[in-house]
Formats: C-alpha cells, structure tokens, sequence
C-alpha cells in the first residue's frame, strides 16, 4: 500500500459519498446517468468474484464489499425509488451500453493475464471500467451545464484512477517484478476521458467562486 | 505457466 494507492481510494469512496448524499437527500438523480451506474455495478461484480477465495487484506476485502454495495444501491434506487425513479430521463440517458460490453468482453478473452476464466473475467472488469463513465459524460454535454455535486462526483472519480496511475510509477519503481500492463494502458485511458471534463472543471471553480461547470 | 499472481489492488 502507497499514499497514491491510498488517496486513490479515499477518492472513490468519496465519489459514492458525494453520488449517494445527492440521490438520497436531493431526491432527484437528475444529471446523473443510471447507464454508467449499471456498467460500475458490472464491474464491481464481476471483478470482486474472488471475494470468496483470494484473501489479500482486510481493506480490500471490506472495500470490495462497500463497492458492490453502494454501486448496487445506487442502481436500485435510481431505477426503482421514488422519487428519484421519476428522474431519470431514459431518452437522455440513452448511450447504448452494449457497444461498451461487447467489446470489453472480447477483450478479456483475449488480452488477460493467467488466460483462466477468472482472469479473463477480471480483465473484462478492467477494460469496462476504462469506458463505463461514457454514458455520463456523454448526458452532461448534451445537458451542457453540470451541477455542482455532479461535478465534485465526476471529480472524484476522476481523481480516483489518475491516484492509481501514480501508484503504478510508484510501485514500478519500488518493487522488482511489479507488472500490471492490463490495468497501466486501461488506467491511462480512464484517466484520459476525464481530461476535458477536468479542464472545465478547474475553469469554473478557479477563484474560488464556484460558476457552473458549463462543458461545450 | 507464471503462478497466479493474486490482484492485491481494488
């Protein structure tokens, strides 16, 4: 465990703090995309399958827990909660998540580490969570304005994968057979969605005023 | 076959 690694992990639980405080006490879940929730709830499944027989530490474990929780009942609740259920725009929030999937699993197939089912699995989790905040991204330039909390979320989340590359230089340098090439190029692509959105960002919350982030 | 390295990270 590194700072990097750490901080990077703080940041995505704070992302499902920001992203749960919104939905439950703001009632609406307007602006968020109900698609790249599912695609986090996919992930989170089919990655922490091996909660049953790999035991590395007790952060991991109880993290992976938290993780398919909060994604599972963030999905439940924007789906079948009201009145957060009746904010949801399906013809907004309509990226169609299957051109993300397909893809995704094919590249598990056939780009993954120990070629057994479960690696293939993982890797799929990987390549799926470099794509899944598209479907977001994707709603709140079409929404053109993002609102606030949405922003720090997105933020967050960001910030969450760019900590994890900084770990990976850290780790590579630090121990002798570290190599994860799956999750450097997977990571590096996830970070790289977010560089736009980042931009704007810092733009509208520089000088400490907060204007809408407003995204072109 | 490399031994199954086990994913220590989230």
């Amino acid at each position: 465990m590194n700072i990097f690694r750490f901080l990077g992990d703080m940041s995505h639980i704070l992302s499902f703090v920001i992203l749960l405080l919104k939905i439950t006490q703001g009632k609406s879940a307007a602006g968020i995309s109900l698609r790249t929730q599912e695609l986090y709830m996919i992930v989170f499944c089919s990655r922490y399958l091996d909660l049953f027989w790999n035991f590395s530490s007790l952060y991991n474990s109880f993290l992976k827990v938290v993780f398919i929780a909060c994604s599972s009942a963030i999905v439940y609740i924007i789906r079948f909660k009201s009145p957060q259920k009746d904010t949801w725009n399906p013809e907004l929030d309509n990226f169609p998540i299957q051109y993300l999937i397909g893809p995704c699993a094919v590249a598990g197939l056939l780009i993954n580490q120990d070629w057994t089912p479960f690696e293939m699995i993982w890797a799929f989790s990987i390549y799926l969570e470099a794509v899944a905040i598209l479907p977001q991204l994707f709603l709140l330039q079409k929404q053109g304005e993002v609102e606030n909390l949405t922003s720090h979320y997105v933020a967050a989340l960001g910030a969450y994968r760019g900590l994890y590359l900084m770990n990976w230089v850290y780790r590579y340098f630090t121990e002798d057979d570290y190599l994860q090439r799956i999750v450097w190029f997977a990571g590096t692509v996830q970070t790289g969605l977010y560089i736009d959105f980042f931009y704007h960002y810092y733009q509208s919350k520089r000088g400490g005023l907060s204007r809408p982030v407003k995204l072109p | 076959l490399a031994p199954e390295r086990v994913h220590d990270e989230l």
